[in-house]
């Protein structure tokens, strides 16, 4: 049965999107078949596949509007990537950026329903929130099993890391018992800014073990992915980017067996 | 009369609060008397000069919810900057993240007569926002003369930038007549990597003469602001980044005079 993950954090621009893309690829490089579900309507995580609002395509609004079965908005993106799906959000509007919201809060169930269908097709399915903690981020953390957030390696980013896990913590109290931490991810790691030593220092004293031993450096061929749309492993195996990625994933899956 | 000024976009981790803060610094030296609100209840603007919100210094919350005077929420906050105030959002916690969401929203005179109340004391008031376009940036947008939009040099960051226009222009045509764009600002520009080059170009075709000339390229002294509590001309006047925000409130002030 699939584990059901949101990756979380109110700090914009920490990596939850290339995170949810990369790992998301790497796992199911590793046969783990693995399900990305994207509900930030800025539509990030579809514009990496080449999946835009702009799309005739349909979405996880249509799901939630119309009662569009499931298997009609998941996409299987890349060729090499038999065992990676993706449902895109697909909100092309303001307009329908607040019905989106408002369906996800007054159709919660609907959305929990279809997740809980979806679980047994995959190992992992990982959900990309917008960076805040109330609608739609709320409606993942409800529905998920845990929750992975991702710190840049940078002061801006540590700081928040409280108010993320409060907010989760809140969740769990009032509205989903079962809510664990997945982990948290160091990402974009500038090995030139003495800064980010410190900051993966004081985050590993801070949170200890629930911290990844696994780092993702800032490396540019990540911020290629939403141009190429496709994951940094299918143009290049060989950057950090790639290999902390991939380490990433054998790290998860080393932790699972055990 | 001041100018007041949204810094907006949907996309996280852009630099709207590295902008707020450097760009209000350099004018501030330039002369010029500059205001920073916090609306973002991450508080990320507050903790750049060491105001936290869990210290029991009132914020732009107590004002909106106590009816507090704005004069006691307006920090004087570098001895060298005697020209820069900062109004910090001082939200404390998730219901009062709700809460302020709330005031901005049912109370939204109270905000706007606070805004123009402060209006003749200084040249330019900038707002800060969150990562989101609808309450609490909505407020901002409908209380602001124009909006200036950091676009980070990546393809991310580039792909969002038609809705944030496109929210802009609705809040336009619904609520606010008068917001104009301030102008559009590329950051982070990584000399190393080739997309940004694309990215300049592409932003510059699209957008035109409403970009600045000036780009504030990625530098690690800039990203230091939230650990020095203290923007970035204060502690490196030579950097790149200080450099090219002083370059910008020059720029800024050259095409205001004519
Ligand atoms: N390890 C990395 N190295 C270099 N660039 C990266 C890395 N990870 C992400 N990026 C780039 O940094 C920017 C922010 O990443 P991303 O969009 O994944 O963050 P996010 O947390 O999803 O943002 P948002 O809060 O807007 O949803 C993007 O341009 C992305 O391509
Ligand atoms: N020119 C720059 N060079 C290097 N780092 C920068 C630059 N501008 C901002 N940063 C850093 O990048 C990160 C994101 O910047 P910032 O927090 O200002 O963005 P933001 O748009 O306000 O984010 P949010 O969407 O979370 O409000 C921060 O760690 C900041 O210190
Ligand atoms: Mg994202
Ligand atoms: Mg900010």
């Amino acid at each position: 049965m699939g584990e059901v993950i949101a990756v979380v954090s109110q700090k914009g621009g920490v990596g939850k999107t290339a995170t949810a893309v990369n790992l998301g690829a790497c796992l199911s490089a590793i046969k783990r078949r693995v399900l990305l579900v994207g509900i930030d309507p800025q539509c990030g995580l579809g514009k990496c596949f080449g999946i835009s609002p702009g799309d005739t395509r349909p979405g996880l609004i249509d799901v939630l509007r119309d009662g569009a079965p499931a298997d009609e908005v998941i996409y299987r993106v890349h060729p090499r990537l038999p065992r990676l799906d993706v449902i895109p959000a697909n909100v092309d509007s303001m307009t329908e950026e607040a019905e989106f919201r408002n369906l996800l809060d007054e159709e919660f169930t609907n959305f929990s329903r279809v997740i809980d269908q979806l679980r047994p097709s995959y190992d992992f399915i990982f959900i990309d929130c917008p960076p805040r903690l109330d609608m739609p981020t709320k409606a993942a953390l409800m529905v998920a099993d845990s929750y992975l957030v991702p710190i840049q390696c940078e002061f801006a980013s540590m700081a928040t890391v409280g108010g993320t896990l409060r907010g989760a913590l809140e969740v769990k109290r009032r509205l989903n018992p079962k809510l664990a931490i997945f982990g948290f991810l160091l990402t974009m790691a500038d090995r030139r800014a003495r800064f980010a030593i410190t900051v993966v220092r004081e985050v590993r004293q801070y949170l200890k073990e629930r911290v990844f031993r696994t780092i993702i450096p800032r490396d540019p061929r990540i911020a290629e992915v939403p141009h190429r749309q496709a994951p940094v492993i299918t143009y290049d195996l060989e950057c950090p980017g790639a290999r902390a990625y991939i380490q990433l994933a054998r790290e998860i899956l080393g932790a699972r067996i055990l």
